[in-house]
């Protein structure tokens, strides 16, 4: 668990840097799915 | 240094991120794989309450022509992925005769079959 | 932002068999620049199909459409 939360936090980061560039939100579900995503890959 | 988060990023992910029981959905998951066919008695997890299930079949019909990428190319699976979806959208269509089979069937010979 | 090495090179231990493997500075930079740019696609994609529906704020439905066919990319 401790893994997953520092893999949704480097996500989160990266999903804000993309949503600053592309002039877009993302919920906080979104960024929950795209981690989850992530860390099964 | 180890790998997981600080105190003061694990507050940053907690108050940014993390979804809790104050969330109107309290996690995401994608569900594992299941093959009926290779595990006859194991069934799949139903999806716990508040636990928002992604789903890679829900957008089916949207699957039959590329999506816009951004720096990563289609792969030729995606690519074949994509066609077989084409082909299963036009059957849909089809009343009766089945196109494929039409197309095909002039060149079957029973010698390589057998 | 990305993935430290450190937390790469964790996440790719929990899948190793061997306990005593190990993974050089270069595969795990490489594998943290993996998981980036893995990342950054799926959050502009979905970025992409919000806007060709109009919408200023990504949801999970719009990352649902994109998702087959970026798992099959990867």
């Amino acid at each position: 668990q401790r893994l997953k939360a520092a893999v949704h936090y480097a996500v989160g980061r990266l999903c804000s840097e993309v949503a600053l560039d592309k002039q877009v939100q993302f919920n906080k579900q979104t960024v929950a799915a795209i981690a989850e995503v992530t860390f099964r890959q | 240094k180890d790998g997981f988060l600080s105190e003061e990023e694990f507050n940053l992910w907690k108050r940014l991120y993390r979804l809790g029981d104050g969330d109107q959905v309290k996690g995401v998951v994608l569900p594992e794989p299941h093959f009926p066919s290779l595990q006859e008695d194991a069934m799949p997890k139903e999806p716990t309450a508040g636990i928002r299930q992604l789903s890679l079949s829900e957008w089916r019909l949207w699957q039959d022509h590329p999506l816009p990428t951004h720096q990563v190319d289609h792969s030729d699976r995606c690519h074949h992925f994509i066609s077989v979806m084409q082909m299963i959208e036009e059957m849909r269509q089809e009343e009766d005769e089945c196109s494929y089979e039409r197309k095909i069937k002039p060149f079957l010979r029973m010698e390589d079959v057998r | 932002s990305g993935f430290p090495k450190e937390l790469v090179s964790r996440v790719l231990h929990l899948h190793f068999r061997d306990g005593k493997t190990k993974v050089s500075g270069d595969a795990l930079m490489l594998m943290a620049e993996f998981l980036k740019i893995f990342v950054v696609e799926a959050a502009v994609r979905g970025v992409q199909q919000a806007q060709a529906e109009d919408l200023d704020i990504v949801d999970v439905d719009q990352l649902e459409k994109v998702l087959p066919q970026l798992l099959l990319d990867f």
